[in-house]
C-alpha cells in the first residue's frame, strides 16, 4: 500500500547546518498492516507522517501509494487522493476554532457524502466519547476532548489508510485504551494503520514497530503481540 | 501559598444543561509543596489550573494566593502578580508563531530583567535540550520541542509557583524524565510545583496526589515517594 524508497527531507535555516529531518528512508507497509512509529522527540516522526499523508514532499527519493508514484503529482490531485484515502490525526489537531465539534468532524464528508453528514459526524463523536459535546467549539473543550475531535474527524470518512500522530498524548489511560481499541477494530476490519506514539501501551499493540532516531529508521521489527 | 475555598465554575451553553467544570473545590497547597493533579479527560484539571494561574475567575468561592484574596482584583493587578509569581506551562503551549524559540522564552523577562534576557532564555532552552533550536520558530519545531519551549518560558523567570498542565504529553520517556528531574530540582530548591498529568511516572514522583473527577476533588492524598 505504501512504499518509500530512499526518501530524504532537509531544512535549511540561515547559515546553520541543515536539519536532516528524514534520511534514506526505505519503508514498505502492506495493505491491512498496523505499525507503531516510535523514537525521540525531534527524530522525524511527524515529518515522516506528513510525507506519507501527502502534506509534504520529500526532497529526495520517491513515494508510491497503492502502486502509484505520488511524488510527481499536482497539489490538487494530491488533495483529492488524500481526502479519499487517508485519515490523518494531527499531533496539534488543527481544528477550525469557529466551527463546532460536529462541524469539524463533518469536514471530510463535504467532498463525499453530504446527505448523511451530520449523522456520520455525531456517530464518530460518540465513538470517541464526545456525543454530548457536538455543539462545543474547540475553545469550549478540554485538551483531550479536542484531541478526540481530531481523531473522530480522521475516521469519519472510513479511510483505507489511517495516520495517527500521537493520538493519545492528552488522554487519561481509560480513554487512551478506548481509542486504541478503536484503531485495533479498524485494523481488524482491514484498514492500514500507522500510529506515531510515545506511549508504550499503544506501541505494543501494533504488530510491527518502526524505530526512528535522527531521521533514520534504526529498526523495523515485527512484534509478537498475540 | 494557595487556598481555594468552595470554588465553583460552570459554563452555560445555549439551553443545554450547564457544564459544572469545577464544584465545591477546597484546596490548600503550602509553600514548597509538590502535587500531581490527575483525573479523566474533561474532568476539570485545566480549569482548576487556569483559576490558580489567575487566567480565569471562579463563579463561586474564593482564592487566596500567599494570603491575599485575589478573587476581587482587577485584570491589571492580576497580570502583574501572575507575571511575577507564577510560571505556567499551558496544555496547548500558546507560543507566538512569528517569534523564535528564544524570543518566546524571553517574554516573561520583558517585565523584569531585560539586560540578561537573551542569556537567561538560552540557558532555559539548554535546560530542556533545545540549545540548538533557539532561532527556530514554532512552525519549524517538532511537537515535543514546542512543548519544551513552553516549559522553558514558564521557568525562565524563576517563579515561586509553577503550574504545569500536562507538560510531557508529547515527549518520549527519556526527555520526559529529564523534564521531571527539572521540576523535582525546582521543588528541592523550595518552589511550589503543581503538575497536571496523565503520566503515571510523573504523578508518582509528587509527594501528593489530587484526584479530580467531574469537577470535584475525589481524593487528596500524601503519597510516600521516598
Ligand atoms: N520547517 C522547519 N525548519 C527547520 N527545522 C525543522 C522544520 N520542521 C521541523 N524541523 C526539525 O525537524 C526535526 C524533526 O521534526 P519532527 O516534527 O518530524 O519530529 P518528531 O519526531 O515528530 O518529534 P516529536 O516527538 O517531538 O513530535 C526536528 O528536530 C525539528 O526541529
Ligand atoms: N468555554 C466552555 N464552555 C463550555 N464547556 C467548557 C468550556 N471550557 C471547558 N468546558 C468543559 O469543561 C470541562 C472541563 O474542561 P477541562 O479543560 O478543565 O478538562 P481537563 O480535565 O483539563 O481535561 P483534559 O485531560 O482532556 O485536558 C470539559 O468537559 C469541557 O468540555
Ligand atoms: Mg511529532
Ligand atoms: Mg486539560
Amino acid at each position: 500500500m505504501i512504499r518509500l524508497a530512499d526518501v530524504g527531507k532537509s531544512y535549511q535555516k540561515g547559515d546553520a547546518p541543515p536539519v536532516h529531518a528524514l534520511r534514506q528512508i526505505d519503508l514498505e507497509l502492506g495493505q491491512g498492516e498496523m505499525a507503531a512509529v516510535v523514537g525521540p522527540s525531534g527524530s522525524g516522526k511527524s515529518t515522516l507522517m506528513n510525507v506519507l499523508g501527502l502534506l509534504d514532499r520529500p526532497d529526495q527519493g520517491c513515494y508510491q501509494l497503492e502502486g502509484q508514484d505520488v511524488s510527481g503529482r499536482s497539489g490538487d490531485e494530491l488533495a483529492a487522493l488524500r481526502n479519499r484515502k487517508i485519515g490523518f490525526v494531527f499531533q496539534s489537531f488543527y481544528l477550525l476554532p469557529r466551527a463546532t465539534a460536529a462541524e469539524n468532524v463533518e469536514l471530510p464528508l463535504l467532498y463525499r457524502d453530504r446527505s448523511q453528514m451530520r449523522r456520520h459526524a455525531l456517530r464518530a463523536l460518540e465513538e470517541v466519547g464526545l456525543g454530548d459535546r457536538a455543539d462545543h467549539r474547540p475553545g469550549e473543550l478540554s485538551g483531550g476532548q479536542r484531541q478526540r475531535v481530531a481523531i473522530a474527524r480522521a475516521l469519519v470518512n472510513d479511510p483505507q489508510l489511517i495516520l495517527a500522530d500521537e493520538p493519545t498524548g492528552n488522554l487519561d489511560s481509560a480513554v487512551s485504551e478506548s481509542i486504541l481499541s478503536l484503531f485495533l477494530e479498524l485494523h481488524r476490519r482491514g484498514r492500514t494503520v500507522l500510529v506515531v506514539t510515545h506511549d508504550e501501551e499503544v506501541a505494543r499493540c501494533a504488530e510491527r514497530r518502526i524505530h526512528i532516531v535522527d531521521g533514520r529508521i534504526v529498526s523495523d521489527q515485527r512484534t509478537d503481540t498475540r
